[in-house]
């Protein structure tokens, strides 16, 4: 489903001298509806390999196949509309998430009426999911009058309101405590079985990787090891 | 040094019928240069607690004490001059913590510069700040050039640029790795050692609670044991 062969990221400003080598030479494999999670140090490259497979950054070099499509190859307007089409994605950042100023249920709705889904139909599908992830008495509540875990689960419910096929996960469980987290894994997993979604989840929980299928590990831009756990 | 008694916080909004009583009836002692944590489930109050003793937002009821500060009665301007000179703070939300068009190197600066420190001085400082939470080939990157971990830890060094007597940390290792974490929270004590500086750190995680002098657990807007790591 993802193949990544020699992926390079350099960030570069003429500005400033900045270069910053993030991913030196990449290659991952993910089969249709496997569960990865991705670990590593603070500055590996994590966040940067999401944003690559997110279509929201090109690659410096390197080939990266999603399923038919080959994203390295996009122009500008295709890597939009297979951004919008395509992925969940689920920042590090919260205010990336969510549409501050409106209230949550409206956030779970709006990739759904992107896609022209039915207003009865969306209330209903983004009233689920918010009960999904225990946000049933907070859907009027828009993500300043939410605690910091609240909008992380409400950016999940927003993630997968349009059933992508690919959900990418950045740190989804660094704002909870880890009951709700476990819960959340639950969840994941359980969405992962029924509906196939291929899923990679950066984190920096090694309890919360070993929940996955497969654990690939990061150090310095480069893919250092698989299933970490077993080896530690 | 902090004493909270019968502290109640309930979040009110005629326009929408929301009324959440976040803090139910608080009570709570922190002496001088304690280095203690607040741990709880998600939605439990603890960052509405962090911004009371951050003089962020007024409490509906009850008495709250910083050092010889009343802060239940103070009205808008005394409050802005307390949040600036006493307290230093790091916010759950990373995007608080930094301006984000700056370089984090001036965003260090700027606390010191609002008191009247000299340039060289304030250089001087930022740059060892930054050292000590390692980010010293990062100074001139602004804050959507890092990684998640490397903003919390820009995010640290910003709250410390004043010396203040007083720091609140929401989930200060929220984005980091364990190994990150782990070198974040020596620094911490030896703050707490060297300058005497009174820390509350919130955190889900019981390992990173387990470094503290003591740890408050916080259930539904009300304190509900300490030391609970013992107990576990
Ligand atoms: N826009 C940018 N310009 C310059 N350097 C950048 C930019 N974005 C990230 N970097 C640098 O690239 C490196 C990798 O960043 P990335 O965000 O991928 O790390 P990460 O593995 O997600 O880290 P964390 O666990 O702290 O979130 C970091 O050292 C960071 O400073
Ligand atoms: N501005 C607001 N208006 C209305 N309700 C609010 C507001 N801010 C917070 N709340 C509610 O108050 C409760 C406590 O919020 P708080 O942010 O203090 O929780 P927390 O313990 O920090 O949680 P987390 O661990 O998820 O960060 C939550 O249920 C939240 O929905
Ligand atoms: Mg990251
Ligand atoms: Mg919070």
């Amino acid at each position: 489903f993802i193949e990544i062969q020699d992926l390079i990221k350099i960030y570069e400003s003429k500005e400033t001298f900045i270069r910053v080598p993030a991913l030196r030479g990449i290659e991952l494999q993910v089969k249709k509806g496997e569960f990865i999670s991705i670990i590593g140090p603070s500055g590996s490259g994590k966040t940067t390999l999401l944003l690559i497979l997110a279509g929201m950054t090109e690659p410096s070099a390197g080939y990266v196949r999603v399923d038919d499509i080959q994203i390295d190859k996009l122009d500008d307007t295709q890597r939009a509309y297979y951004r919008r089409n395509h992925v969940g994605t689920l920042w590090q950042l919260p205010t990336r998430n969510l549409i501050w100023e409106l209230p949550i249920i409206e956030n779970v709705e709006l990739p759904m009426r992107l896609l022209g889904v039915t207003r009865e139909e969306r209330k209903k599908r983004a009233k689920e999911l918010l009960k999904e992830v225990g946000l049933e008495h907070r859907i009027e509540h828009k993500p300043p009058q939410l605690s910091g875990g609240e909008v992380q689960r409400a950016g999940l419910a927003t993630a997968l309101a349009h059933q992508p096929k690919l959900l990418l996960a950045d740190e989804p469980t660094g704002e909870l405590d880890s009951h709700t987290a476990e819960e959340l894994l639950i969840y994941f997993r359980d969405l992962n079985k029924s509906y196939g979604i291929t899923a990679i989840m950066v984190t920096h929980d090694y309890f919360v990787a070993s929940k996955t299928n497969k654990i690939v590990q990061i150090v310095d831009g480069r893919i250092s090891g698989y299933n970490p756990a077993r080896e530690l």
